[in-house]
Parts: C-alpha cells; structure tokens; sequence
C-alpha cells in the first residue's frame, strides 16, 4: 500500500500562519499521493511534494526562503532513491526556483552526487533547469513576522 | 525546511527534502538538509526518513541514516522517531523533527520544538494534517 508523508519544518508556527501551515502541507501530500495512486514512483512522488511546497511562500525553502546576512537566498536541496541508493544533491543556490529538480537532474546525470553553488547554477542551465530571480525567492515579511522562539543555547532560528 | 517520503505500489521508497536555510545566516553557511544520512536518507531495505530543525545538531547524530539503521533492527517507526528526537535532545541539546515510513508503509513523527507542520496520506485515502503530533514527546515541549 503508498504512503506519502510530508512535513513543512519543525520550530515555532506563529498563530497567523498555522492554517496556512496545514493546508499547505495537506496540499503537498496530496500531490504526491495522486502520483502515487496512479501507479508512479515513490521518486516522482517526493519531487512533487517538494515543488508544491517550494512554490508555497509559507515555507521556508523555494519561494520564500529566509535570506542571509547579506540579504541573499541560499538554497539546499537533496533526493534519494531508495530502490539503488543514487541520490543527488545541491547547496547555496541562489537562482533556482525548485533546488529539488535540480537535485533531481544532479542524481540522474550520473556523474556527481553533490554540486554547490555558482557551480551547481551553471550546470542547472546545462541541465535545463530554469533559472529565476533571485528576489523572486525571498520570503514575505508576514511569513517570519513573530517567529522568534528559540531553544536554550540557541542565538538564531533553525532550518 | 521541507521533506517529503514516499512508499509507492511497487514497494520503493524515496525522500526529497529542500530548504532556504536560518535567517540571517552566514553566506556559505550549509545546514543537514542537503547532507545525505543527516537531512535524509532512503533505503528500499529498511525505510526513509526526513528530518529538519537545527541543523547543526543534527548533523552530530546522522539522523535520517541513523533512523533507517533502526528501522533495519526491527524497531517500529513512531518508537524510532520518538528514541531519536530524545537522543538529539538529550544527547546533543539539539531540537528539530523527523518524519519517516518504513518499507511496510508504517509512519513515524516526532518532534520537540513546538510545532511540526505535517501531512500524511494513506489508503483510503486517508489524510491527517497538522502542525502538532500528539505524542509525549511534542507535548513535553509545546510553547510556553
């Protein structure tokens, strides 16, 4: 029998954002679930969840991700495939809409497992992964707005 | 961040998680997300699992790999969520969430930050959605 399981990060959901938290995440598994129902691959499936929620500004990854200290999107991204252990695997993006994909074109290249940076954008346009803007990417103010819980030890949010 | 796992009809399962990262971070800074075995891991063998919160913690415990290494010695996958948030709490004062399915497609979650947004779809099809998962773990460490 399929499963799909996803989740939208693990910190502090500010009370405005909840309903939103759960209804993206509900319309993410439910995408990956109908890739599933129709017979396809548990692969298929997780890079379709993904996108969903790298497209939901809810979310910290895709569009609206949290910048860095200089005001600049970083993105990471990595898929497995269970079935022959492959896996591909990218970091510090700064112009890909869906570093999933990406990851994606990385593990079926079959050349290298793990790409970063400039190098990993200049091989997404090899790929035939779109670029975008980088400011396309950054998060809303309302997404972050009162997200500031942190555990001891802790000086800044997490992942 | 977010992950996603999947068990499909033909009995293989995959992970996939993405990420933009802490805010405010440092340029170059790169958490577990893109690490294979810390942000995820997927075996046909055992399971896959997902995992998010501080990723510098997480790191320290190989947590997706270290799950599907549990999951290999027989233990269920909510008992191996629920052991392994507990070790990265206790073990390396680290705070975050897993999400996992096994290879006979039964789920695990845990967390003990506040808060885990999560959907699960089953046969039926079944959906349960929320930002809490009800277990002792994440009601030990709900927001005061």
């Amino acid at each position: 029998q399929p499963v799909m399981v996803v989740h939208g990060g693990a910190w502090h959901i500010p009370p405005p954002l909840r309903e939103a938290h759960r209804e993206g995440c509900r319309r993410a598994a439910l995408t990956g679930w109908n890739v599933l129902a129709a017979g396809g691959a548990a692969l298929d499936a997780v890079e379709a969840a993904v996108r969903v929620l790298e497209d939901d500004p809810t979310y910290d990854a895709g569009r609206g991700s949290h910048c860095n200290l200089q005001g600049e999107v970083e993105l990471d991204a990595l898929i497995m495939d269970g079935r022959t252990l492959e896996l591909g695997s990218v970091a510090a993006v700064k112009r890909v809409r869906h570093p999933i994909t990406l990851a994606r074109r990385v593990m079926e290249s079959g050349e290298h497992a793990f790409v970063v940076g400039a190098g990993a954008e200049a091989w997404a346009e090899a790929l035939g992964v779109p670029l975008c803007d980088p400011a396309d990417l950054l998060a809303p103010s309302s997404a972050i707005a009162g997200d500031d819980w942190t555990p001891p030890g802790m000086r800044l949010p997490a992942d | 961040t977010v992950g996603a796992v999947a068990l499909d009809l033909a009995g293989n399962l995959a992970v996939g998680t993405s990420t933009g990262g802490t805010p405010n971070k440092r340029p170059g800074r790169v958490g577990d997300t893109p690490l294979v075995g810390c942000g995820a891991y997927a075996d046909n063998a055992t399971g896959a699992a997902a995992a998010t919160g501080w990723g510098e913690r997480l790191m320290r415990l190989v947590l997706s790999k270290s799950a599907c290494d549990l999951l290999a010695q027989g233990e269920a996958p909510q008992a191996v969520a629920e052991r392994l948030i507990r070790q990265l709490e206790q073990r390396v004062a680290g705070y975050g969430g897993l999400i996992i399915v096994d290879r006979q497609g039964r789920v695990g979650l845990a967390h003990n930050t506040p808060h885990l947004s999560f959907a699960i779809v089953r046969p039926g099809p079944e959906v349960l959605a929320g930002i809490e998962f009800p277990t002792a773990e994440s009601e030990t460490h709900r927001l005061p």
